[in-house]
């Protein structure tokens, strides 16, 4: 059963979050947009390159690490 | 360093900044010292100068603000983000909002550094925009760094000079020391100053940087030392693992510090009598642990002294030289640790991989051998 607790956000949710906030991802993750790379996934690259981590697309521990670390609020790429 | 644009800057060198409101969490006279002098990181370097209003509209308005403070950009409550600015243009270009849901320190570790995240938001309000470069003061990422100590780093140097050009006071004012540059692992004349095991992983020294590597992880991370222990030190000397105690020591000059994963231990820096070594010693260049025997190498200059962990004496008959335990090592040690059983000996930018029991050396490797270049 769902919990009626207010739960932690997903992992998936902070990575879609961040990448909106600080890559400019305006599309969000939806089932026809997995044909391909997703846009999702070429920007998650995009951010794993800027961070110097093994650019995968996939969201893997190290990247997650870094989304989770305090920091400044201006994206890496402005809207 | 990369910037918003040749056009995206103030077209003259004199600017206004206005401290609108303040934090709680500090005096207010420890936010003007912060805000002054991390405006002044910028000014040392270029001909900015910063001049302050107590009234009406300024270049650079700075604020605290939580959640939603009025400009599309609410913040997010505790940690995550701490900070923004704008570009400089007219009207919101150049304002610094700081997320007042953070606890803001001046001098101390604790919290988020007011000087050091004012100072690059300050970046972001003279034109630059995020840097790629991991000891970049424009790195987004907040690490702590000491504010006594702090100099702006080579690549946001050269970022602010590529809008504003130098300070043409600096022959009057004495010459900005040389900001320091990010080591780069891959660098094949990279000598590092340490190397340790840390729960299975291999953490790799130099300048106030470390690089974390370990046989899951698919790259070696780059950090700042005092990004993962604030109080502890700069370029160190020697680091080696205590796996029974689970500490590793660091070491600089005369003095060690204790690791208990991300906490110094209180008490510490202590001396290298702390470690069994005799007052003579003034200086460690390297140190490893050597599981199966338990003791401590030691190496001071050519030579090298074993302790006994589990007796807590020194062992007789030593100092001996270092290429009597290690043949064929005949520069100076500069770093040392185990990996599955081998003994690995830097020297300069070249790794020697030893059997230490039987004092036979395998292969020399380079030092980025396993920092996955």
């Amino acid at each position: 059963l769902p919990s009626l607790l207010a739960t932690e956000e997903s992992d998936g949710e902070v990575a879609e979050k961040y990448l909106q906030r600080f890559f400019n991802l305006t599309e969000k993750s939806t089932p026809s947009s997995r044909r391909g790379v997703s846009a999702q996934s070429r920007i998650l690259s995009e951010m794993q390159s800027f961070f110097r981590l093994k650019v995968t697309g996939l969201l893997d521990s190290d990247t997650l690490e870094v989304m989770k670390k305090p920091r400044c609020g201006v994206p890496e790429v402005a809207r | 360093y990369s910037t918003f644009g040749q056009n995206l800057k103030w077209q003259t060198n004199k600017l206004t900044f206005r401290i609108v409101n303040y934090t709680p969490d500090m005096p207010q006279s420890d936010v003007d010292n912060a805000i002054e002098k991390a405006l002044q990181v910028w000014a040392r370097v270029t001909p900015l100068r910063f001049s302050r209003i107590y009234a009406g509209t300024a270049d650079i308005m700075i604020s605290f603000g939580s959640r939603d403070h009025g400009d599309f950009y609410p913040f997010d409550g505790p940690d995550g983000t701490l900070a923004h600015a704008f570009a400089p243009s007219q009207g919101i270009g150049g304002d610094a909002h700081f997320d007042d849901d953070e606890t803001f320190t001046f001098r101390s570790s604790r919290g988020y550094n007011l000087f050091l995240v004012a100072a690059h938001e300050f970046g972001h309000s003279l034109g630059l925009s995020h840097s790629r470069d991991p000891g970049a003061l424009m790195y987004p990422v907040y690490s702590y760094r000491d504010p006594t100590t702090f100099v702006l780093p080579r690549d946001d140097v050269n970022g602010i000079q590529s809008l504003y050009g130098s300070n043409p006071d600096v022959s009057v004012v004495k010459p900005e020391p040389e900001g320091p540059t990010t080591p780069n692992a891959c660098d094949p004349q990279l000598v590092l100053d340490a190397v340790t095991t840390l729960r299975g992983e291999m953490f790799f020294f130099k300048d106030s940087f470390f690089w974390r590597s370990s046989t899951y992880s698919r790259r070696a991370e780059q950090h700042l030392i005092k990004s993962y222990w604030p109080d502890g030190p700069n370029n160190i000397d020697a680091a080696y693992e205590s796996r029974s105690a689970d500490r590793v020591f660091l070491i600089k000059g005369r003095k060690v510090w204790s690791l208990y994963g991300y906490t110094v231990e209180r008490g510490y820096p202590k001396s290298l009598k702390s470690l069994g070594l005799s007052k003579s010693v003034r200086k460690v260049n390297a140190a490893f642990h050597d599981q199966e025997s338990g003791k401590t190498i030691f190496f001071v200059g050519d030579y090298y002294y074993s302790y006994d962990e589990s007796r807590r004496v020194m062992d007789r008959g030593y100092p001996k030289r270092v290429d009597e335990g290690f043949p064929g090592m005949t520069g100076e040690v500069t770093a040392a640790f185990q990996h599955r059983g081998f003994t690995y000996i830097f020297s300069g930018p070249q790794m020697f991989e030893y059997s230490f029991r039987s004092k036979r050396l395998f292969r020399v490797l380079r030092n980025s051998y396993f920092l996955r270049c």
